[in-house]
This record gives structure tokens, C-alpha cells and sequence, in this order.
């Protein structure tokens, strides 16, 4: 035991980077992307802003690269810069409410993997609103990997006509690909789920894209959904009831669970004969599970629809559309169920049938699947995701496409979650719930109904036309 | 900026359970026992003590089991406890010694299950020698999830005769299963790994199971294995010059480096004109990415092959003949080789065919592959590991194998290291490093030439019998 130590949880990323998808030079530089653009689009969205990025990529070397990357968000106060950009598990996403971020760890995770591969501190420039006036500061910034606290190694003031955050950072070891792991390809397919956003991007051969807004319609923002009595655990209630500031265990009930009024905290009161006036501190383990029990046989409306906010049917249609020119589309956007826990989710879907539908893979033309979490595209660990195994478990020869693999297919899957159960940090395939698993069966299985009934008359058409 | 919060490791972990591989009833009991069985094994062993496991599951109600588990390893000493059982990021195995734990997070998540199912607290009952002494303590736990601390909420000495760790643990919401993801086949898979130990389990039904030791000789203890110069990053000297003790740069370089001697450091300072006499802390980064370089360009003899203990060729044939009575058989264990960050690993492989080898879905027998990290057996995850896909990516039909998803044919392939590189903080699958990806091919190639040997040599001899 003289070998026994406690890690911070920087120094643990550090020895696994791969954790935080930083495995392989063109999933790296990916990967920062991700993180940097979903930290943008949350950030302008919560403010009511329409979010616009600006992408610089210069190349200085093979696999060198600076990146600078500039957002018209909020901006960032500056007492809070060095935690939001060098402490892990640090942010301001862990609440009930839908964001693409959830962990508190994407932009330090990008500052750590600049400084591991460079050596060089990150520039990040802030402006902010402070007392109705714009202040903007230039920092310097070193992650201390061994205390996950940052070293503010300059400081100053600077004008600025708008609030939003630049960072600047140094990588080496990454690559710039075109490929469909690549940068270039990410970026294509979140302007599908977040058509009311811009980025210009300029990419190392100094070509300027723009990808213009689609909507000009702020998404309306997403609400708290607190946790449903429906899936909510003994241990849920437990530790919410440790850590809250209301006296009686009825209030935290209302407060603290969605669809949960006082009339039904009577019923609950009356039926286990609990006394839930008593404080939080006081309720014990098995009167809560009792509790959670009696939940599972009430009846309860089902979770708001309003908190969660998907991307919606037209929007879907317009994005495959716009990029698969198909000769059949259909979507559809579920009603919100619950997960283990209570946690709302919802799961929409969209098939693409013909023209440009599926992706080549050499001659062939193979079945493709677009994942979605949070209106964020998930390019990696397809093989380990929930959306794929639901997608795999459906019998496709019941719907008229007799070899799926090679089927000239797209098949689009977005969840919405105030919390996604994602398989690892690295936020890139989520873990089979059963409840995710059934809603993305049955999402699916709704519209290839459709693909069915195209199908078949496309077939009979062309057995018309032959006679 | 309201909402800002820094969580602890173990509040993260509450939220995202999933990702200690805690996710679906069968899976998180088998991952409970893998813990716990890992921490036995890794104890006794440091402790030059062949282990000897004794596991009793009760089923208390349907989902509802009590699980006693004690070992016969060194016990720990009573002032490590909490850390131990209930501080995440907390353990003895971040060292550059192979070890089949190396998170600190295993045991700690199982309590955190325990508490999460059943708000019981957990037993630990240490013995462990002191001044030449046995001293015993019996614990009653509780982890404090906000501050990833841990609550003794009884404590009393106890005697004992032998030193070793017993714990006693509730769990609610899991289940035994028999099943190839349940922790039978779980303990059955363990024991190929490790011939030296024995296990004796009591299942929920009563029924006593004992998986004898198969060898009485226990396995040399791995050795500390430094990072090598082959793939040591300029991050890596920075990281260590910034928190070594040494005076001067050029004993951190021969004291933490693997086949670095005075002789090559004078080289090094000759070449590059960097003075290496000068204290770690005024190494400049662009200075060690310059030693770094010429390092990929010297030549050094490959990582000691004594650090690290693979199975080896004679136990691996001898487990899988035992158990999948195959009518061939071949292994291999292949020299140390590093990836990125210099870091030494061994691949071993097996492949046995026909007899029982793979494994039956419904009335088909298709092909199986048993991955292991270092002797523990990977059972999830299978399609995002390393392994799966450096199996996948060999052209099996050069080999005689004509449909290798249908082949009678089990393939076993165990990475050994100083730190593997999970997918996830589940621990169940590797990264895809190139160089791991290139040492399962080459070492699977190399026995499937003998397997080809042996299938021509079969089909000729069929041929001559029919004539
Ligand atoms: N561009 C930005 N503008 C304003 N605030 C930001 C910006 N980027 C990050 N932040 C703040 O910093 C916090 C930390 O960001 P970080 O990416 O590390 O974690 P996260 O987004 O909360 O979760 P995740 O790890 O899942 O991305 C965010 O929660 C947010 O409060
Ligand atoms: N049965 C045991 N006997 C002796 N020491 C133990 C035992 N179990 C755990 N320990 C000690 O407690 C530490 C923490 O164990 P834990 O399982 O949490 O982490 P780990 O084994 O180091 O890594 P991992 O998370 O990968 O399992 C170990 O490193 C070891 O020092
Ligand atoms: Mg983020
Ligand atoms: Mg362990």
C-alpha cells in the first residue's frame, strides 16, 4: 500500500485519452470539433442566440495543425474560464434539461490532448455581458493535469462588440480528413440536426465553406423534465432527499418529480400509510422503496412533451432530402417514454429510400445509418450503439428489402434526453436501455411501413408498365 | 453560470452507472464478480500467495441476491479501507506494473451498486499481518457519493488466522444467470487464465462448485516494465520531469526509461546538443520532442520480456483442450512490442477446431472468439474491441476456412500489459491502437498457417479413404 494513490481525474483521462475519443489522428481532430462546436451551439441556444461559428484550420506541418474556433455565444465570465477550459467534470450541464453537453468534460478534454501533443498553453478570448456593458478578457491558459486545475499564465483586457468565446489551440499527431471519420463530414451532418445554425469553416487548403442557415427560427428551448415517478429508483429518492433544502419529504415529492401533484402525494400518503410530512432526512430506505413501488402501479400522465425539443419530422425530411435526393422519405417523432430512472427521452426516425440514399463502400452500395443524440451526430462506436442493435433487430424482409446490408438505404435515429446513457465518455454510442431499444423497434418499424406500401407499388407500377 | 458544478468521480459514476458496466441485470452481477475476482487474484498474487477465492450468492427474492466473497490474498490494512471500498480513482495499480486492475475504480462501483439497489450499506471483514502480527477489523460502510469518501458506520476487531479480505454486499435489480453473460460462465472462463488459483462457488440454489487449482506453481510476479523509448512522447519526459526527484535530467532519462543507458544518454546528448546534465524542470518541450525524435530513429533492444507474464502456450492449449475437446489446437505467445507512449505489450493466441469448438446459437455452431486482458476474460463488448476487429480484418479463407462465421472453430487471444488501453472505464473492450491491431493478425496468422497445415492434411488424407 505504499503504492497507494488518488488520481484527479485529469491525470486519469491523461493515461486514457482513448476514453475521450481521442484514439487515431483523424478521430482526434474529429473529436475536437465535436466537443468545441456542441459546447457553441449549447451555449448560444440557451441564451436565445442563433448560433453562428466561425472554423479556422491551418495546416503547419504533417499532422500539425492550429485550430482556431469562434462562437457568437454568451461568452464565458471570467472567473469561470480556467474551470470551464483545464477542470474535468466541471460544467454547467448536469441538470434535467436536454444539451448536447452533459459531463463536464469535451472542451477540457480538447485543451488536454492540445498540451499533451504541443506542449502549448490554449488562447481563449471571452466577452461577456457584465452589468449590461461588454467586457472581454485574452487568457492564457495551462492545464495543471496533476491538481484538474488550470494556470492562467497571461491575462488581459481586450475590446470586443459582441459577446461569444474564441479559442485558439496547437495539436500535433491529427489529421484533417475528408473521409466519412473526418471533420468535414461532421460538420455536414450537424448542420442536419441543428438547420438554424451557421458555420464557416475554412479547411488547411484555405477553402472557405459556408453552411447557411437553413431555419431561421431559434428552436424553442428546452424546459426542465424532472424525473418521472415512472422508472424513478428508492435510491433516486433517497439521495435527493439528502441533498435538498425542503422540510417535508411531500414538498421534495412535488418538486422534485415531474406529473406529481398533491392530490396524488394523498394518495401515496393514504395507500402506504407513510407519513410524508416528515422531513427528507428522515424517510428510510425501505419506506422509499415502498414508495417507488406504488408509483409503478398508479397511473401517471406521461412526461411533458414541451421540455424535450427534437429536431421534428420536417426538419428530418428536409435534411435527407437535401442530401440524399431519395425517391422515398418518411419520419416520424414518438411521444416522450421514461428510462431507468425516470429520465424522459424521445426517439424520431427517418428513412431514405433510392437516389443517393445508402453510402458506397468501394462499388457497392451498402445500407447506411445516421446517428443522432441531442441533435448531434454520432460518427464512431457504431458497432457497440443501442440505435444500431434496435435497427439490426428488425425483420427488414417484412417491409420488402430483402438484403438489408446492400439495400440503398438511409436510415435516420435521433434520441432526446435530458441525460443520454451513453457506453463511455467519449459520448459516441449509448447503452441498450430496453426502453430505448423498444422505442427505436418501434419508431422504425412505423415508417418502413410506409417503404413498404411504396415499395410494393413501385413494384406493381413497373409489373403494370411491363404488360 | 448558476448551474456551474464540479462533480466528483463518484457522483459522475452514480449518474452514468453504465459505464462501470453496470448496465442490464445479467451484466452487473457478472461485472460485480469480475471486480471483485480481479482484486483477489491481483492481491494474492503480489503477495507471492497462490488464491483462493470463496464466492457465496444467495437469492434472497427475484432480483434480489447477497453476495459473500473472501479471499485468502494479504488482506488490507485497516487505515486503506474506505479509500479501497469507497473512493473512486483510488488504488494501488496506476504503476507501470501489469496488474489486472489499474483504475481504481472496481471495487468502489460495486458498493456503489449495492448502496444504489439497496441503500444497505457493505461488510468488509481485513486481516492483514501487522508488526508480525494477524490484526482483524470488521467494517460496516457507507459511500458519501458527493465527496467520494467513504462512512464507517461500525468498526470492532475481530479474530483471524490468516490474513485476507472478506466483503458482503446486497444487490437488488440484478440477476444469476447461466447464461454465456452470466457469472458462472464468467468464473469458468477465469479459470483458463488462471490455472494457478481455485474458486469455490456457491451458486443461489445451493449447489457447491469447485474449480480446482490445474497448476500448483504460481506465476512469476510481473516485474515493473518502464516506459520505452520507442513510443515515449515528449508529453510523457515533460509530464515526468515536472514530477520526478532526480537532479538532473539525464537520471530521470535512465532511471525511467526502459534499455536506457549512460552509454546512449551521452549519445543523445552528443546528437541533439541538448545539456542533459541540466534539472528536469528546465527541459524545454521543443527540446525533449527533439530527444523524443531522435529516439524513434536510435536503435534499442525491444521491451524486457521478463516484466511482463502471459499465460503461455502450454496452459492456453491446455485449457482450451479441456474444455472444447477440439481435434486441433495451436497457440502462440509472441515477444513484447510497444504502442503509442511506449508502452510494452504482449499478444498471445490460440485457436482450436472441431470437437465442441465455438459455440452453438440455436442449431448452428458459429465461430467464437474468447478475448482476455491480461488473464481476465472480456465478455462484453465484443463488436468495438480491438481484438474483434484484428481477427475480422484476416482473410480466413487463405487459411482453409471458408465460412469463418459458421467454422467449428474457437480463437482465444490475450493482450498482456502495464496499462491496457480500454475502450471505456468497463474495462470490456481494447482500443484499436495500430500496433495492437497489427500483433493480433500476426500472431492469429501465424497459427492459422498450422491450422491450414492440419485441415489440407485431413481433406487429402478424407480423399485418400475414399479412394
Ligand atoms: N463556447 C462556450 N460558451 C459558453 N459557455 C461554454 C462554452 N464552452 C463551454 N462552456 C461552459 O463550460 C462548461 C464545460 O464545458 P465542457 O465541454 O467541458 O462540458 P459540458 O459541455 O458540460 O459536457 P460534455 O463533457 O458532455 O461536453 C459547459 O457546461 C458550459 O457551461
Ligand atoms: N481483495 C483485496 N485484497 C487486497 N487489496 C485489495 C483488494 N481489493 C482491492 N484492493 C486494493 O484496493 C485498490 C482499489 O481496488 P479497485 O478495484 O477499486 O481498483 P483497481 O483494482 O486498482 O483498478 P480497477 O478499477 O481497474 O479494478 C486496489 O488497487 C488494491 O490496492
Ligand atoms: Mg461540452
Ligand atoms: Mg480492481
Amino acid at each position: 500500500f505504499e503504492e497507494f494513490q488518488e488520481l484527479t481525474a485529469s491525470e486519469f483521462f491523461r493515461k486514457n485519452k482513448q476514453m475521450l475519443g481521442f484514439s487515431g489522428k483523424i478521430r482526434s481532430l474529429t473529436i475536437v470539433f465535436h466537443e468545441l462546436i456542441t459546447n457553441s451551439f449549447d451555449a448560444a441556444e440557451e441564451a436565445g442566440i442563433l448560433p453562428e461559428i466561425k472554423i479556422d484550420l491551418q495546416r503547419l506541418d504533417k499532422d500539425h495543425y492550429v485550430l482556431k474556433h469562434s462562437d457568437n455565444g454568451p461568452g464565458i465570465p471570467e472567473d469561470y474560464v480556467t474551470k470551464v477550459f483545464c477542470t474535468m467534470f466541471a460544467g454547467s450541464k448536469f441538470r434535467n434539461i436536454q444539451s448536447r453537453g452533459q459531463q463536464g468534460l469535451g472542451c477540457s478534454g480538447c485543451v488536454l490532448l492540445s498540451q499533451m501533443t504541443t506542449g502549448k498553453p490554449a488562447k481563449v478570448t471571452s466577452a461577456y455581458k457584465e452589468n449590461g456593458k461588454i467586457k472581454a478578457v485574452e487568457m492564457v491558459l495551462k492545464m495543471d493535469v496533476k491538481t484538474n486545475q488550470g494556470l492562467v499564465l497571461e491575462k488581459r483586457e481586450v475590446e470586443a462588440d459582441k459577446t461569444g468565446v474564441q479559442i485558439e489551440l496547437h495539436f500535433k499527431d491529427v489529421s484533417y480528413s475528408l473521409s466519412e471519420q473526418g471533420a468535414y463530414e461532421y460538420i455536414r451532418r450537424t448542420m442536419i440536426g441543428n438547420p438554424h445554425s451557421k458555420i464557416i469553416f475554412r479547411d488547411p487548403t484555405g477553402h472557405k465553406y459556408i453552411f447557411k442557415r437553413a431555419s431561421d427560427v431559434i428552436p424553442p428551448l428546452p424546459k426542465e423534465v424532472l424525473p418521472h415517478p415512472k422508472g424513478v429508483t428508492a435510491d433516486d429518492l433517497i439521495f435527493m432527499a439528502k441533498h435538498t433544502d425542503k422540510r417535508r419529504f411531500r414538498s421534495l415529492l412535488t418538486s422534485s418529480l415531474s406529473r406529481m401533484s398533491t392530490k396524488r402525494v394523498n394518495e401515496i400518503q393514504e395507500i402506504t400509510g407513510i407519513d410524508l410530512n416528515k422531513r427528507p432526512k428522515d424517510m428510510q430506505w425501505d419506506e422509499a422503496e415502498r414508495i417507488v413501488e406504488l408509483f409503478a402501479k398508479m397511473d401517471f400522465m406521461a412526461p411533458p412533451t414541451s421540455g424535450l425539443i427534437p429536431i421534428g419530422k420536417e426538419q428530418i425530411e428536409k435534411g435527407m432530402i437535401e442530401i440524399l435526393n431519395p425517391e422515398f422519405v418518411a419520419s416520424t417523432t414518438r411521444k416522450p417514454v421514461t428510462y431507468r430512472g425516470g429520465v424522459a427521452f424521445i426517439i424520431e426516425a427517418g428513412i431514405a429510400y433510392g437516389g443517393d440514399s445508402g453510402r458506397m463502400v468501394g462499388e457497392q452500395r451498402k445500407a447506411e445509418i445516421m446517428r443522432f443524440a441531442n441533435r448531434v451526430p454520432l460518427t464512431f462506436d457504431q458497432g457497440s450503439c443501442a440505435i444500431t442493435e434496435g435497427l439490426k433487430s428488425i425483420d427488414w424482409k417484412r417491409y420488402g428489402i430483402r438484403d438489408m446490408d446492400n439495400a440503398p438505404i438511409t436510415i435516420f435515429v435521433n434520441i432526446v434526453s435530458t441525460q443520454v446513457p451513453y457506453l463511455s465518455t467519449g459520448k459516441q454510442s449509448v447503452a441498450p436501455e430496453p426502453e430505448i431499444l423498444h422505442e427505436v423497434r418501434q419508431t422504425t418499424m412505423k415508417i418502413a411501413r410506409q417503404l413498404q406500401k411504396y415499395l410494393r407499388a413501385k413494384k406493381a407500377a413497373k409489373e403494370e408498365a411491363l404488360r
